[in-house]
């Protein structure tokens, strides 16, 4: 079971677009997929027409010791919701012992899946510090734009923190370039200098800006079944089959 | 002196570009100016061209109990820039007595402003709690995307807690409709939405979509000093006539 943290800082930069559509993408090739929504802003389970308020099973109850029971949402595709009461955790959780490792006793039992995708908040606060000691594998979401680039030190800083203290098994598998538009020379300088830097850390696939992406969520809908033919849906499977291993189509 | 804080928890709405840029603009109408970086990622810092980690009076170091010496950025306009090792202020500011109000203390000898500018980060932390308490005024930059409205409803709550038990002259001035494009469907239902439901909290200047604007932080200016004639530098600036009460352009 291959378990990835889609972590940045930085916010607004397409880490809720890809843990719904990497999700979907990887449920299309059959694998069985988990979604875990740590954001007490529930993008991720509105993105999938789920009412938030009307979830008992949330990420805050199971924090709080609730056993859980992911809700399926596509054929291969299971999610674990938020809510807003998400929002109190981080002070609630300061002051427990061993308060960075409470997700991760609390998926321990979890049986059946390919992949456990974690969606976080925009911080490197207690929850996502509680999904970097949960995740076995870090991906990165960076949009192409110039201040993206400037918040990515502290983020890699804070992986090598908690694989030292924490979870000795976490390693960075990559950065998803997001909402890619390549008309714009601030986006393709953006791209260079990630590329530079990263070298072979940076997928293949990058995401392009396609507004159908941005408007799936209100229909409550993955990109593969509100709009299966646009470039979004095109840009995600890629991903999804690089991240399983698949080869490319040439 | 008014003071304003720019607060969304959602990542990647706006609040840093129209936290440099209304400050520049305001700057511009002949009020003097002061921006508070409130965000570890110094992304306001960057986006005039400062070197974060060359700062020695950060407002980290304001909240440790440092005097505030604001840095002239362009005429009318001074900053108080910040750094990574605000990364940690949450943390450590938790258990201190009055935690709440630290900023408000430490910002309390300033003279000689006619506006105070704070851009916080995509959360509800600590540090934005002292943007709110230190602030007479909230205003709230809002992507028009289906995603970003979602957390308004949490956004609200807290500001209402704040001013109750925190700094009851606290008010919510309006919501500024930020990366704006009239050509995307999702954009035109948003902003319909926003203006149904918020009424006359919503200002009358929109700020459209500009790559300019994405572009400007590279080069460490405001948008007016980088493109002064782009949409961009018109939007801020009728933005920043709207906020100083001045009368528009008809
Ligand atoms: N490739 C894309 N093309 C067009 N729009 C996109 C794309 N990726 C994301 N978006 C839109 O951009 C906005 C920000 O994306 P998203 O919410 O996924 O980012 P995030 O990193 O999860 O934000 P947060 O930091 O608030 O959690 C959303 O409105 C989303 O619909
Ligand atoms: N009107 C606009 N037109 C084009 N690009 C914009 C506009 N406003 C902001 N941007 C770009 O969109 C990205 C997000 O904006 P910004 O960083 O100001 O948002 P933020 O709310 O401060 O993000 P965070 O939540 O990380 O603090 C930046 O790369 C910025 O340059
Ligand atoms: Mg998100
Ligand atoms: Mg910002």
């Amino acid at each position: 079971m291959r378990r990835i943290a889609l972590v940045n800082q930085k916010g607004g930069v397409g880490k809720t677009t890809t843990a719904v559509n990497l999700s979907a993408g990887l449920a299309r090739l059959d694998r069985r997929v988990l979604l875990v929504d740590l954001d007490p802003q529930s993008n991720a389970t509105v993105s999938l027409g789920i009412q938030p308020h009307e979830q008992k099973n949330t990420t805050y109850a199971i924090l709080s010791g609730a056993k859980p029971e992911p809700l399926p949402v596509e054929e291969n595709l299971w999610i674990l919701p938020s809510s807003i009461d998400l929002a109190g955790a981080e002070m609630e959780l300061a002051s427990a012992i061993g308060r960075e490792t409470i997700l991760r006793d609390a998926l321990a039992d979890l049986k059946g899946f390919d992949f456990v995708i974690l969606d976080c908040t925009p911080s490197l606060g207690l929850l996502s510090i509680n999904a970097l000691t949960t995740a076995g594998e870090v991906m990165i979401p960076l949009q192409c734009e110039f201040l993206a680039l400037h918040g990515i030190s502290l983020l890699l800083r804070t992986v090598e923190l908690v694989k030292r203290r924490l979870n000795p098994a976490l390693s960075i598998t990559g950065i998803i370039p997001c909402m890619y538009d390549a008309r714009k020379s601030i986006a393709r300088e953006t791209l260079e200098e990630i590329e530079t830097h990263f070298k072979d850390k940076v997928f293949k696939s990058k995401i392009r800006t396609n507004v159908r992406l941005a408007e799936a969520p209100s229909h409550g809908r993955s990109i593969f079944e509100y709009a299966p033919e646009c470039y979004g849906a095109e840009d995600y499977l890629a991903l999804a089959r690089e991240v399983a291993g698949i080869e490319a189509i040439p």
